[in-house]
């Protein structure tokens, strides 16, 4: 013992210490003092005793108004800042406890706590303080949720689409916040925590996933928010981990003539049609999951000076590029195109979604 | 399938039996693409590893393959991240097959929806599984007529359960026809308005105990949703393999 008052048993060795348990946080007193009434040693203990599991489950039954509040005397006991001792609950507070209490418990086979014999506990207006429920005391405590009627129930059982209350109050008014869960912003979906800025939406427009990046100048978030330079986005290689700088580069305009547009370092590039091949548009239908190519054009680009175009080019070694996306097999050329025209590709789907023709005999049979 | 009737055969191209091991078959799969497969997340829950499976498509008795039957191994599962085993959401994984298909008028990929295409509330579309008939197990593929129900119509049949907008009810109040255990994975299937193609936008999914009178529509998970996923997870898989 740090304390020079203490004997050696390793008892009664702290002094006042605040509450911690959750179960009791709300009480008319802040400090308690070890060994509790029921032979706990610590506030750990306490807590995962089996009667700070039983009381809060015995409090649902409503046996009792001020079950919990004896209860926590017993977990809990209060600590007399003064002469540092614990102040035990009233015998009367006891006796009505397990008086109104006890029967419940015998429903369903469980014995009312050993250590909590009413008798060592004194009278009220006895020669020793004893704790007796105050008004305002709070019936429940900080886990449970107070019905309308008064009764108490877990939190847990807030908003969780059953009835525990009698009148049904734990459903009323189930918002986000009140199931511990965020608000989309202009919706009334609620998401947890967890999933706000996590690279999946879920929240109706995205709203849980905007404002979640940092990103310098020269880089560009990524699906899951993190940055990447953005000379590193489409290029065939995956720098994002969830892939997201290589989703999406390349499309096909839907206003003009479907023109192949393709991105590199984050810009938008036409492709040079001048070593453009069937093996590519084939590619590139595949990759857009658009079935395949049925017709391929190469258009005349047209408004602005031809030296200012933004091109890309197959690359030289584009068949070896085996395997990875059209962006890695096109390369960024500074020069012009010199036939001035871009690929314009139109691709259909292919044959999914059809069944096999109908026997006709099975289908058209006369009556 | 409750309710439903005895496939013609090859009327349905994309179905597919997943299997495992002594168990044969455990659920239903829906081809999207020559190595690709649809099917729920539930049916991999304590058996993620691609070798355990395998899937057989072009399939109409499950106790005799014929001869228009493919099988194929397993290469990859990737279940959704978000699947959420006590709600049954984001039901969803892709399968990659260990080689392509030989796509013919037997094993024939189903069309994605758009994103966010969904089916018209009331209108018709059908289902197809090898799951319980409610009083055995089918030998041959069952098909059944359902109706889709709108979310907040299915939301009061099921007021235990959330019905998030990853899911998609279809069936009768009356469950007279439903999808069963043994369907999960399967699809939900309905046809392009001017005909001839056929649109996956279900996944049969969850709902109540389907041999038991606690009746209702069933829950499927909702295609169309996930749509963009399915596309990034074949994207990845094929471009960016490493």
């Amino acid at each position: 013992c740090a304390s020079t008052s203490c004997d050696t048993r390793h008892h009664n060795c702290t002094g006042c210490e605040p509450i911690s348990l959750e179960l009791c946080m709300n009480l008319p007193y802040n400090h308690t003092r070890f060994p509790n009434f029921l032979g706990h040693v610590s506030q750990r203990e306490s807590s995962v005793s089996w009667e700070s599991s039983l009381f809060p489950a015995l409090v649902q039954t409503g046996c009792y108004q001020y079950l919990m509040f004896y209860a926590c005397t017993l977990l809990v006991p209060k600590c007399d800042p003064l002469s540092l001792s614990t102040v035990p609950p009233c015998r009367s507070l006891c006796r009505t406890a397990k008086e109104k209490c006890e029967s419940v418990l015998g429903i369903v086979g469980l014995q009312w706590p050993d250590d909590s014999d009413c008798a060592q506990f004194p009278e009220e207006g006895g020669d020793s303080t004893c704790l007796l429920p105050e008004a305002g005391v709070d019936e429940c405590s900080p886990s449970h949720f107070k019905c309308r009627s008064g009764r108490c129930v877990l939190a847990s059982k807030r908003c969780d689409g059953l009835a525990d209350c009698d009148d049904r109050s734990d459903e009323d008014h189930c918002g986000c916040t009140e199931r511990s869960l965020w608000e989309c912003p202009g919706s009334g979906v609620c998401i947890k925590t967890s999933m706000i800025c996590d690279g999946i939406p879920d929240c109706p427009l995205l709203a849980d996933e905007v404002n979640c990046s940092a990103c310098g100048d020269n880089e560009l978030a990524c699906n899951n928010h993190k940055c990447v330079h953005r000379t590193l986005w489409c290029d065939g290689k995956k720098h994002c981990t969830d892939a997201s700088d290589e989703w999406d580069c390349v499309s096909l305009t839907q206003s003009s003539g479907s023109i192949l547009t393709v991105q590199r370092t984050a810009d938008h590039y036409h492709v040079c049609a001048d070593e453009w091949n069937q093996q590519l548009s084939k590619l590139t239908c595949d990759q857009l999951g658009l079935g395949v190519p049925a017709s391929v054009s190469m258009v005349p680009e047209q408004g602005g000076p031809p030296g200012r175009r933004r091109w890309l080019h197959v690359h030289p070694e584009w068949e070896e590029r085996k395997g990875s996306a059209l962006q890695a097999r096109l390369e960024k050329r500074s020069h012009s195109c010199h036939s001035g025209k871009r690929v314009a590709l139109v691709c259909v789907r292919d044959k999914c979604g059809l069944r096999p023709a109908m026997d006709a005999r099975l289908s058209r049979q006369k009556r | 399938i409750l309710g439903g009737r005895v496939a013609r055969q090859g009327a349905w191209p994309w179905q597919c039996s997943l299997q495992s091991g002594q168990s044969g078959h455990v659920c239903g799969c829906v081809l999207i693409g020559t190595k690709w497969a649809l099917t729920v997340a539930h049916c991999f829950e304590g058996r993620e590893k691609a070798h355990l499976w395998k899937v057989l498509l072009g399939l109409h008795n499950l106790d005799h393959p014929g001869v228009h039957s493919q099988r194929r191994g397993v290469r990859a599962i990737t279940v959704h991240p978000r699947y959420n085993r006590a709600v049954v959401d984001y039901d969803i994984s892709v399968v990659e097959l260990d080689s392509e298909v030989e796509e013919t008028e037997w094993v024939r990929p189903v069309c994605l929806p758009g994103t966010n295409q969904i089916p018209t509330p009331d209108s018709y579309c059908y289902i197809t599984g090898w799951g319980h008939m409610g009083n055995r197990m089918p030998f041959k593929l069952q098909e059944g007529q359902v109706r889709i129900i709108s979310m907040s119509q299915c939301q009061s049949y099921f007021d235990m359960k959330t019905i998030t907008a990853r899911m998609l009810c279809a069936g009768y109040e009356a469950g007279t026809v439903d999808s069963c255990m043994g369907d999960s994975g399967g699809p939900l299937v309905c046809e392009e308005l001017s005909g001839g193609r056929w649109t996956l936008f279900g996944l049969t999914s969850w709902g109540s105990v389907c041999f038991s009178k606690v009746l209702g529509p069933g829950v499927y998970s909702n295609v169309s949703h996930f749509t963009p996923w399915i596309h990034q997870q074949i994207f990845m898989r094929t471009y960016l393999p490493d």
